[in-house]
């Protein structure tokens, strides 16, 4: 690693930072979320917090621009330059600017956020059915409003859940219309348009009148990019025309022909020969979250490292499962020193209202709604259970299947196969939890919820919780360091299970039986010994190792090797 | 069917990017990240040569210290990236 030379640093520990604007490739809320997962990157490290300001100067001024935006360091347009940022000083050091001619998303293409609907603004499920036809892109068959639209699960026509994407039809952002929606065709200095322009601007951003008169009026907002909108050329963002013709020869997809760098465009009119209007194609684009925990080191201080998997290192790769280097580590221990002391609290949004994906059964629907402002731990919507590998754990509660994962969890009724619901917080409804749950299980008579997180247990009666305790209470030797999977056994007893061995629990006396522990192996033939879950679902045991399940038979016999994703959460 | 297509490379209207050789866009990127430069005591700033500032750079970047412009290097050059210089200045 290395520091910028006289190793500038801050000269607090309680950092500020503000969001100036914002891109339109993202909705807001993911933006905002973007930011505060990549300060707790840091903070997770370091004595340092964060806190978001509204308004005034804060250390750190996040913004989004396009080529020359203010500074003496313009972007280059789409690719190359993806941001950069100042070290930690007065003025303009310490702020971080992202360049706008990217496409700016987690890392794996565009994330559709809906609104309205009966979805409760759920991501977009691409590829989705409708009507016997697959879509990969909103849109706007079955409706006469021309307004796009996705599926928010596979299946159209079997869950009847969707959304409205993201289009200047139905909202804008920023401006002074409070995000209401484009009034085409709308008058600009006299001219008409039917569609947002850049006309009138210097920054590059599209943008739109909200009523028909923008002279008169004098009310506009910034276009939101739809998922099939061209980025960067000069077609203000339409999507692509298929087919269109260039250089007489007829392309049906997106093109790197008559380029020089090999990025994939293509025309937004069926002729590009006579129109000469094209723009690239949209594509995975980068994480913001990633950029962003990049260059908030350098807004703390830290310059490039030459260690090619550190967060520093200055090229951009995408990272599923992201963890800060060790390189990163003690280049900002080296600045700021270790973090002491009992957890801080982590960099929160503020937000008025309550997450946006509270649990239903944790609700009640005659709740008047909360105005008062609140500081909660929003849920990311874009955490899509159906691109977990592996779980925390997988368990049965008050009869649906349970996911953890990561401090969330999912959930599928078990009883009309429901569809799969969540994310949900796991502390926002069971608070005393750790993120990471190893183990879980209900006691179906007492309805006492048994949670394991390492060498610790807690158990839940409805709200009231006790623990966290040691698993060595139970009976259970010093030598566990986990337990993997609980199976409930008759009567108050429970196997719990860890690496190659299971011991059972009489919950009643809250000890270890005699007598163990036992090989797993040897009483559940068949199953891999390195399970990490395992849980009764249905009658069936089921044993799961990364993506797969092997499921087990009231007679102990393997009858079916499949797929989590698949089989259990029907993705 | 056999017969490649002839490729033909346009300017589009409207892009920032052009197309550069690959001396230039080297030139501009060592210019760019700092690679260029070199600081000396007396706080006088002079010039590298090219291959001296492509070492440099292959150094900082784990490439191998050829001081040519090869093609992993120009790979490593077109890589999207942050634009804080690799050099202080």
């Amino acid at each position: 690693y290395q520091t910028f030379a006289g190793d500038l640093k801050w000269d607090h520990n309680d950092v500020t930072y503000r969001i100036i604007n914002y891109t339109p490739d993202l909705e807001s809320s993911l933006v905002d979320d973007a930011f505060a997962r990549a300060f707790k990157v840091w903070s997770d490290v370091t004595p340092l917090t964060f806190t978001r300001l509204f308004d005034g100067t804060a250390d750190i001024m996040i913004s989004f621009g396009k080529a020359d935006h203010g500074d003496p360091y313009p972007f280059d347009g789409k690719d190359g330059l993806l941001a950069h940022a100042y070290p930690p000083g007065e003025g303009m050091q310490g702020d971080a600017h992202f360049d706008d001619d990217e496409f700016w998303t987690l890392g794996k293409g565009a994330v559709v956020k809906t609104r309205y609907g009966n979805a409760d603004g759920a991501l977009c499920h691409f590829p989705f059915t409708f009507e016997g036809k697959s879509y990969t892109t909103c849109t706007t068959d079955g409706r006469s409003d021309n307004l796009p639209w996705c599926a928010t699960t596979a299946d159209y026509g079997r869950d009847k859940k969707f959304g409205f994407c993201p289009s200047e039809l139905l909202f804008t952002f920023g401006g002074n219309a409070d995000g209401a929606e484009c009034v085409f065709p709308f008058v600009f200095q006299g001219e008409e348009y039917d569609s947002c322009t850049t006309e009138g601007r210097s920054d590059g951003y599209r943008w739109c009148a909200t009523t028909s008169n923008f002279d008169k009026d004098k009310k506009y907002g910034f276009c939101p990019t739809r998922d099939t909108t061209t980025i960067g050329g000069n077609s203000d963002g339409a999507p692509c025309h298929f087919p269109f013709v260039f250089l007489g020869k007829e392309y049906d997809s997106c093109t790197s022909e008559g380029r020089g760098d090999g990025k994939l465009w293509c025309a937004t009119t069926d002729n590009y020969d006579d129109d000469k209007k094209w723009g690239f194609c949209p594509d995975q684009g980068y994480s913001l979250f990633l950029v962003a925990a990049h260059e908030f080191g350098h807004a703390l201080g830290l310059d490039h490292s030459n260690i090619r998997e550190a967060l520093m290192y200055p090229m951009y790769s995408y990272v599923e499962d992201f963890s800060l280097h060790e390189d990163d580590i003690e280049g900002i221990q080296y600045l700021y020193g270790r973090k002491t002391g009992p957890d801080p609290t982590p960099p929160q949004p503020d937000f008025t209202t309550t997450t946006p994906y509270p649990d239903p059964d944790e609700t009640d629907p005659t709740d008047e709604p909360d105005t008062t402002t609140t500081t909660t731990r929003p849920v990311d919507p874009s955490i899509d259970a159906c691109k977990v590998t592996k779980f925390d754990t997988i368990t049965v509660i008050e009869g649906e299947l349970h996911f953890f994962k990561d401090g969330h969890y999912w959930k599928m009724s078990s009883r009309s196969n429901g569809g799969l619901k969540g994310p949900f917080s796991i502390s926002q409804r069971w608070p005393a939890l750790p993120a990471v749950i190893d183990s879980a299980f209900e006691n179906m008579l007492t309805r006492k919820l048994y949670f394991f997180s390492g060498t610790r247990f807690w158990v839940y009666t409805g709200k009231s919780v006790l623990g966290p305790r040691s698993i060595e209470k139970l009976g259970l030797p010093s030598t566990v360091q986990k337990v993997e999977g609980a199976l409930q056994r008759g009567k108050g007893k429970v196997l719990l299970f860890s690496g190659e061995n299971y011991w059972r629990l009489d919950e009643k006396a809250q000890k270890i039986d005699k007598g163990y522990p036992r090989y797993t192996d040897v009483v559940f033939g068949g199953v891999p010994n390195d399970a990490h879950d395992v849980f009764q679902y249905k009658g069936h045991i089921y044993f799961c190792r990364d993506r797969f399940y092997w499921r087990m038979n009231s007679r102990r016999q393997v009858d079916r090797v499949g797929y989590v994703k698949y089989d259990l959460l029907k993705c | 069917w056999s017969i490649p297509l002839k490729t033909r490379f346009v300017t589009f209207p409207g892009d920032i990017l052009k197309n550069i050789s690959d001396n230039e866009l080297s030139e501009n990127y060592l210019t760019k990240f700092g690679y260029m430069q070199k600081l000396h005591r007396s706080g006088f700033q002079s010039m590298v040569s090219t291959e001296k500032a492509l070492k440099r750079m292959q150094r900082q970047m784990g490439l191998e210290e050829t001081g040519k412009l090869d093609k992993s290097t120009l790979e490593v050059m077109k890589r999207p990236r942050c634009g804080v210089p690799d050099v202080a200045n």
